[in-house]
């Protein structure tokens, strides 16, 4: 059982407090405004009202204490910057950051931040390739250049896990049917509701929007 | 080659765009902000300043071509409604919408988006539990109840895919090794560089976040 600092309860921090707290852990969130900080109190651990930027604020909330801190302090530049340092300060031993810019990812990580995201940008991107390819599910990087793709069988139904590959040029890690994992072998015809996991280079993930 | 019509050019809505235009489509973005206009004219093919929630400039920038639209138009609740409905009501044949909060979720799948997403929603789920498990590369849900997992092999180093299972209670879909996904035996040693791709229920992810 582990303690969490969330700096910033916008919709980003708000999700991560919850999430953490929802999976057993101690939150502590800490926001400028009094509102978030009402709404959030019964939903995690504890809520402060405060500056996260604030050195004497921290050590009033026992900031050795935390396993790690998020700071999800997105639009206010400068304050999502000092949170960092003073979070690298006071020697947090692990820091994620939410960025709302490229500029702002390079800064934070140069400040400290372990891991910097930038969800808006990802989400769009997502969307994106979604939005060409009806039946893709998601995607997630493996890499910088091959990713794990989960998407609908569509018209490969009736064909196989052989064809997929050569027609994709992704190599097939599974078929997802009746709610689990099952073994298909590469010859055995593809159903209606199959949800095929595959995985290959972003070029392949390109191809899969330009088809139907 | 296809036209799609991206309202709401903020952080989401330009990413979308950029996105779309950068593999190969045709892209109109459209926003009341003349700064953000300005910022994104070189980089999509047409930007206008205007007013998505308004049926005449609906019909100047000749909406009946859109192959889809997306209502990147978050925080203020009516614009996105109301542009919502009006592409329904000029017959655009799919429409996606972001959402700033679970009731714009529902608001907006009711009033025709054929798919609503809630990115920093979903983002802070993902931050909360790759900061519990540092390992955790990435995962992505098949449906409510099934996900598909990038690891890093982390303490599994030296073990295999059969102690993998057992202990995470998930299936191993393939090992990511030297840049590719590789064909590795049940009883093969795992090697520090490698990331697993597994699956399984929502449990087992959960699971995930109490392992180091
Ligand atoms: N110095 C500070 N100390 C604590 N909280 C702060 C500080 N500065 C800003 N905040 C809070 O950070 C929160 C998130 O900031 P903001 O909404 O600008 O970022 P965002 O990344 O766009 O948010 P969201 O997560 O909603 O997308 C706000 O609720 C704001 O009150
Ligand atoms: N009626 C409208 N017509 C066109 N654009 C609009 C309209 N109303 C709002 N917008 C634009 O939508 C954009 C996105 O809105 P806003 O920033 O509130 O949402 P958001 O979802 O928080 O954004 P982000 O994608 O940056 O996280 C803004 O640039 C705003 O100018």
């Amino acid at each position: 059982k582990q303690q969490y600092l969330v700096a910033g309860l916008g919709r980003f921090g708000s999700s991560v407090a919850r999430t953490l707290y929802g999976l057993g852990h101690e939150v502590l969130g800490i926001d400028l405004n009094e509102r978030l900080c009402e709404d959030l109190k019964t939903e995690i651990t504890h809520v402060v009202q405060g500056d996260a930027t604030d050195l004497d604020v921290l050590r009033a909330i026992d900031i050795e204490q935390f396993e790690a801190a998020v700071v999800a302090i997105g639009t206010h530049f400068e304050a999502s910057v000092l949170t960092t340092l003073r979070l690298k300060q006071v020697r947090v031993p692990y820091i994620l950051a939410k960025a709302v810019s490229w500029e702002q990812v390079q800064v934070l990580q140069l400040t400290g931040a372990h891991r910097v995201i930038f969800p808006e940008e990802e989400a769009g991107e997502h969307a994106a390739y979604r939005l060409l390819n009806r039946h893709l599910v998601d995607y997630l990087r493996l890499d910088a250049t091959v990713s794990v793709v989960a998407i609908e069988v569509g018209s490969w139904v009736g064909t196989n896990l052989a064809d997929v590959e050569r027609q994709s040029g992704l190599t097939a890690l599974g078929v997802f049917r009746a709610g689990r994992m099952v073994a298909v072998a590469d010859s055995d015809p593809l159903a209606p509701q199959d949800k095929l996991v595959l995985a290959g280079h972003n070029s392949a993930l390109q191809a899969l929007t330009r088809m139907r």
